[in-house]
């Protein structure tokens, strides 16, 4: 495991030993390694630095398409722990954890949480919402008229935001998604279970002594 | 469903820049 260390940590900056991301994770240490090879995958697809940038993210997201998302970018920043505007592999790792079967539901409540605070205030603010609807709009063939967007609203609000305060607190949003698990949906990743057999060549480049299963 | 009758948030996760699993197909 110290060789497999050595040798991507020189080729891939902020590189982890997957023998400890598998400790620190629902993942195998085959599964980190199959993950390795996903993460290799996109850290290449403009710059080869090994890390992955937005533009990166973006494209293996759309498949090529360019496209200005924000979603998508909302994503990426919650990649982008240490704050430098790349995601290196441990975080890559870490922040897919949370998107695992197994991963609790209430990682996967704090990160929409995160994900959904906008300016990151700790509060789901009525305004952020409406953005996010104006962008989901923008990004589907879907028309609402202000006054349906506002009727949305009121009836997101009435529901959620149970002091009526006109912001969700962090205690709101975790009962309004007990009540509503659908919200939930996307932050569970089925093909985590199959990642060793979806990017099968992690055989030939690991450099862990023995592979755990 | 009809998107009026959805909340917000029913909404806004059908975004594809939501959709994590496209990263995983090849």
């Amino acid at each position: 495991m110290g060789c497999f260390h050595s040798t991507a940590s020189r080729q891939y900056p902020g590189h982890e030993d997957p023998v400890f991301l598998a400790s620190q994770t629902a993942f195998s240490v085959s599964e980190v390694e199959a993950l390795f090879e996903l993460f290799k995958s996109i850290s290449s697809s403009v710059i080869d630095d090994g890390l992955i940038s937005k533009e990166e993210f973006q494209l293996a997201l759309f498949k090529n398409k360019k496209k200005e998302n924000l979603f998508a970018n909302r994503i990426f920043d919650l990649f982008d722990v240490k704050r430098k505007g790349v995601v290196d592999f441990g975080d890559f790792v870490r922040v897919l954890n949370v998107f695992h079967p197994n991963a609790s539901q209430e990682d996967k409540i704090d990160f929409t949480f995160k994900l959904y605070d906008l300016d990151g205030t700790g509060y789901i603010e009525r305004h952020e919402v409406r953005q996010m609807l104006i962008a989901i709009l923008c990004e589907s063939e879907l028309k609402l008229s202000d006054e349906m967007i506002e009727g949305i609203l009121d009836k997101t609000f009435k529901e959620a935001d149970v002091d009526q305060d006109g912001k969700i607190c962090r205690s709101e949003w975790h009962q309004f998604v007990s009540k509503n698990p659908q919200l939930l949906k996307i932050m569970t990743l089925q093909y985590l279970r199959d990642i060793t057999t979806t990017f099968p060549s992690f055989v030939f480049h690991s450099e862990v002594d023995e592979i755990a299963t | 469903q009809s998107p009026a009758a959805m909340n917000a948030f029913e909404l806004i996760s059908t975004s594809q820049g939501l959709n994590l699993g496209s990263l995983f197909e090849k």
